[in-house]
């Protein structure tokens, strides 16, 4: 464990904490692409399989279960509880665009063709685009509430952060992982366009808003 | 060697 690793797996959780208690508090999903939601329940299921064939710690194991729950719960939130506050016209974008090729890139490029390595690979593809969905709504609507852009900003930080992680391992551990890296440095670049917007407006106290 | 995954993150 390196403070990178640390503060970006608390950045993560800070942003899935975020979500949802602005939906439980606010009884609202309005603006939240429940289609990443989705993609992001699958992100972890597909990951912490491992959960029930290895013991890491007990924090990689209790962090695992909060991910699983938490994914669950907002999805459960938006698509049954908050229904009626789900914004279905602007959360268009199309998953399949983005499972079908990911799930087949899986097939393709992983580490060793076993069932839970290949899921693996998929869950690490699918997250670096899991937050199209999102950020193709924000640019539909035009706008984003303040609470949602701190979200995504606490997401966006959490993976940029496991890059430096990844550099600090190669450095002291001489661990690298050329899927996880590229995956990641992927995600994170598709963030870069809303952490211009973020520091440039967000933190000015303005409402983050799209030339439409 | 360098490339084994110990899987210990999250």
């Amino acid at each position: 464990m390196n403070v990178f690793r640390l503060t970006g797996d608390l950045s993560h959780l800070a942003a899935i904490i975020i979500l949802l208690l602005k939906i439980w508090k606010s009884r609202s999903c309005a603006g939240i692409s429940g289609k990443s939601q989705i993609l992001f329940a699958l992100v972890f299921t597909t990951r912490y399989l491992d959960l029930l064939t290895s013991f890491i710690s007990l924090y990689n194991t209790s962090m695992k279960i909060i991910y699983v729950g938490c994914a669950y719960a907002t999805v459960y939130l938006i698509y049954a509880k908050f229904r009626a506050t789900y914004d279905g016209n602007h959360d268009t974008f199309r998953v399949e665009f983005l499972v079908v090729p990911v799930g087949g890139l899986a097939f393709l490029v992983n580490h060793d063709f076993s069932p839970l390595e290949i899921l693996w690979t998929f869950s690490i593809y699918l997250e670096s685009v899991a937050i199209l969905p999102q950020l193709f709504m924000i640019s539909k609507t035009g706008e984003a509430e303040t609470i949602t852009t701190h979200y995504l900003f606490c997401l966006g930080v959490y993976r940029a952060l496991y890059l430096f992680n990844w550099i600090w391992r190669f450095y002291f551990e001489g661990f690298f992982d050329m899927i996880a890296i590229v995956a990641g440095v992927v995600q994170t670049i598709l963030y870069c366009d809303f952490f211009y917007l973020y520091i440039t407006k967000v933190l000015k106290g303005k409402k983050l808003s799209l030339p439409a | 060697d360098l490339h084994i995954n110990p899987k210990d993150e999250l």
